[in-house]
């Protein structure tokens, strides 16, 4: 069941997909398992969708694990919807976001490059397509958005971790979240958890220019990172993709602020300084709960800034 | 399964454009196989490098030559790796 689940450990796709079933069953009337497509070599790809109910309720999308060997971004994935499951009810605040907003979180938006980590090479960061004309595999699935698609800060290169892939939305795991969240419609907040080098960015990676919300983005995300702070003081960096790491194209959070989901962030979780992606098991839980803070805090304000 | 043995990963901190110059033509060099995990682009952050153990002396002879400062981040990756994976080994016998 979900509340025996080991949270401090690294998990295959199959055991988080079989505890996702656990968590839809003990929270029936808050939690249900989406299927929103199926990954390249054919795995299905799911969305925990967190509802009180009514009719296409403004939304906040939560993605994790969309470079495969990030692990602590699938972990915390895992961490945050059984908070959000076991919270609703407790927490005042989160309980009146769920009364009017729904949260969709995708623990595993890249499973075919999670398998393959877990497999076959723990450093792999892309998806698992196949391309004509080349042995390399996979395209970088945040650089394959139809977001500058193909400008600086991303390789044409099939070989290259950061390969942008043959065109926009090439690969299915992309096409699929696209799909969805052009049909939802109604989403106001998309987040994108990465790890790691502790840092919380907004639009653009593409350009290096500032977005019309650049100012409000900056000062949300400045109050989530000091929210984050206050349980271990973990110190975040705040700015635009483009400015605060490097200019970078084809970017899930590009994609979507064009969208017009003004409240688009992208996380990089915690860094001790010693391990990159190798984060050890035992800091999942530290670091999904100070996440849990700022997460909170943006979904708080995107509840209380109708737009 | 692909293994790591003898990879190391390097902290290096970048302090000058020019510096940030030289680990941009290394980040180029296909031969060496170098995974960038943070990649050389500001003073502001280091730049983290998994360096596979055949290129290990090369890129550290290029690094000292050019007095750019780095220090050890991982040892031994395949060590860290062999750590990973008995620990969810251990995880899963206790869960069952």
């Amino acid at each position: 069941g979900s509340k025996s689940f080991n949270f401090a450990a690294y998990h295959t796709l199959e055991t988080i997909y079989q505890w996702m079933d656990s968590l839809v069953a003990d929270h029936p009337s808050l939690v249900t398992k989406l299927q929103i497509g199926s990954s390249y070599e054919n795995r299905p790809m799911y969305v925990l969708k967190f509802s009180t109910g009514g009719d296409n309720r403004p939304a906040i999308w939560i993605d994790a694990g969309i470079h495969a060997r990030e692990w602590v971004s699938q972990a915390t994935g895992v961490w945050t919807a059984n908070k959000i499951a076991t919270d609703y009810g407790r927490d005042t605040s989160l309980t009146s976001l769920l009364n009017k907003m729904d949260v969709f979180l995708m623990i595993v938006t890249n499973p075919d490059g999670y398998v393959f980590t877990h497999t076959s090479n723990r450093m792999w960061r892309k998806t698992r397509s196949r391309l004509p004309g080349t042995t390399c595999r996979g395209v970088d699935p945040n650089r394959n958005w139809d977001a500058g698609f193909g400008g600086p800060g991303a390789s044409r290169n099939p070989c290259s971790d950061s390969y942008h892939g043959p065109s926009p939305h090439s690969e299915v795991e992309v096409d699929n979240v696209v799909n969805f969240v052009q049909s939802h419609g109604n989403f106001k907040s998309f987040i994108s958890i990465h790890a790691y080098s502790q840092l919380l960015m907004y639009p653009y990676g593409y350009s290096c220019n500032d977005v019309p919300d650049a100012p409000e983005l900056d000062s949300v995300g400045r109050s989530a990172v000091k929210a984050l702070s206050t349980l271990f003081g973990t110190s975040y960096k705040v700015g635009s993709i483009c400015k605060i790491i490097y200019q970078a194209s084809g970017g899930s959070i590009d994609w979507s602020y064009n969208l017009g989901i003004k409240y688009s962030f992208a996380f990089e979780l915690r860094d001790t300084g010693r391990y990159g992606f190798l984060l050890p098991a035992n800091q999942i839980v530290p670091t999904a709960s100070e996440t849990w803070l700022a997460l909170k805090n943006i979904m708080e304000y995107v509840r209380d800034h109708p737009y | 399964r692909q293994l790591f043995v003898g990879d190391q990963v390097l902290r290096v901190a970048v302090e000058t454009e020019e510096q940030l110059r030289l680990l941009a033509s290394l980040e180029e060099d296909e031969i060496l196989q170098l995974d960038f995990w943070l990649h050389p682009v500001s003073s502001d952050l280091p730049v983290d490098i998994r360096v596979p153990f055949a290129s290990l002396q090369t890129v550290k002879v290029f690094l000292e030559s050019n007095d750019i400062p780095y220090t050890v981040m991982i040892k031994d990756v395949q060590d860290l790796l062999d750590e990973e994976e008995a620990e969810m080994e251990a995880d899963s016998v206790r869960e069952r």
